[in-house]
């Protein structure tokens, strides 16, 4: 299964929320995922899992070359125990940049964690959540993945970030010397707001078949899962919100998105 | 008047929605704030001014220092033109990091570029609108600010995002050997919302008399207007957002934190 790499350098877009959803989805079919942390926040660590030490963090790949496999905890997803495997992230991320350079040895770290700890097991569907910034870690994300999957939310800042995001894979394009797959989704989507429709008409004229159909709602239960440190569908299954990542999922699945 | 640094490591919490709001809502009482954009993505100067180049911009703070009074552009605000003047953010403000180091001379240039603005006319009230990131372009903010206002919304990441800063500032305040002066602002409250209260009453209990009374209404004028590229007195200055832009910037004033 494919690598996604889930990029916006726009601020509060739903990352994180995607991340953490598409791969509980998944686990609800059987399969286990694995989710890996690439921002200083950790945000996603948060909702997973205790806090871990640097040591035991994405900053161990980079600071010591530690191997990703060592790194893994078990965790809950979709309520089942366990339903994947988390590379928690730690506040020392931040150092990266000056620590370790920007040069192919820092942008090729977790491509190579990643496909070292394939050789040592099944390859499985992998999500990096990338924080809100496009600096050398959300770039070395984007260079392990496949894909990626960039969250829009329906707001006319964060549209502006896709769009800014479109010029940056460009560019990257030419490093990697191949098409980088991806697909926009619309998240936070408010369907009473007529600026809402606005921006999907925007995003659906620029993007075209690389915007996902399926939108994701602003709903309650979204917002309010990471508080009880749950995904959404742990939270409540029967939910919009659920129904909503399912058919994201669904859609992804059917257009070979993760394959 | 003070300089306010509007900074929250967690995206999409409001921290250019307020930056540009209460800058406008001084605009209104006949004060001419200035407004300078420290995030590489640009969205303050997306809002309120064309592109800059990266010479013109508050890059060329930190690359050639040049003087800050040669960088600025007038702006309306509150539908009067000029009502304040810019700073313009540029994405070369990424490489600030590397190419510039941490050191002092990199965290004190705005501070310097305000002084020496300042030397030569009347000071002004000055909003500093932080990226979402702790690096040292936000640090550079935090420098050259009198205080603080941390926005934070009404979600369970955004107080884990407050409370890091909390962490963050403590630390700060050994190295300017003086206390940092903050006060939490809630954003994007949907009072429907049971957790909205949770959240509320976590952040009372915690920050006490530095949260402010005000709390910014979850309103679709605040989530539009910077698509019209306006603040939301020159979009609609009878809008619950408007009010509630206006009573933060009233209670702050009371509280003697703009002097
Ligand atoms: N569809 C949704 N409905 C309601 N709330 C949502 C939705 N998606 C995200 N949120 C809320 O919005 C906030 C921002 O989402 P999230 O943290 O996933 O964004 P992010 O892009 O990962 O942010 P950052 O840039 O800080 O990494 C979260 O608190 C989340 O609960
Ligand atoms: N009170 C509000 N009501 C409705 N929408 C809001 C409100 N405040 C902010 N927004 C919307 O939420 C989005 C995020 O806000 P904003 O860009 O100001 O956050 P930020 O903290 O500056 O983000 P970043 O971390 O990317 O700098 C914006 O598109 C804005 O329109
Ligand atoms: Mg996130
Ligand atoms: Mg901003």
């Amino acid at each position: 299964m494919a690598r996604l790499a889930v990029f916006n350098q726009k601020g509060g877009v739903g990352k994180t929320t995607t991340a953490l959803n598409l791969a509980a989805a998944l686990a609800r079919r059987g399969l286990r995922p694995l989710l890996v942390d690439l921002d200083a926040q950790a945000h996603l660590s948060h909702v997973l899992a205790p806090a871990a030490a640097a040591a035991d963090s994405a900053f161990a790949l980079f600071s010591e070359a530690r191997p990703l496999g060592a790194l893994l905890r078990p965790v809950a997803l979709a309520g089942a125990a366990p339903g994947g495997d988390l590379v928690p992230a730690h506040a020392e991320l931040m150092k990266v940049d000056s620590l370790f350079g920007r040069g192919p040895r820092t942008l090729y770290r977790l491509r190579d964690g990643l496909d070292g700890h394939e050789r040592a097991g099944a390859p499985r569907a992998v999500f990096i959540d990338c924080g809100p910034l496009l600096g050398v870690l959300s770039l070395a994300g984007v260079f392990a993945a496949d894909r990626v999957l960039v969250p829009v939310s329906a707001d006319f800042l964060a549209v502006q970030g896709a769009l800014a995001l479109e010029d940056t894979l460009k560019a990257l394009e030419h490093v990697l010397k191949r098409r980088v797959e991806r697909r926009y989704v619309l998240t936070r989507f408010d369907a009473r707001r007529r600026m809402a429709h606005e921006i999907a008409a925007t995003l659906a004229e620029r993007f075209g078949p690389e915007l996902c159909a399926t939108r994701i709602a602003e709903t309650v239960g979204l917002a309010e899962s990471p508080f009880h440190r749950r995904d959404i569908f742990a939270h409540d299954a029967a939910s919009r919100g659920a129904r909503d990542y399912e058919a994201l999922l669904e859609e992804l699945l059917a257009a070979g998105f993760l394959e």
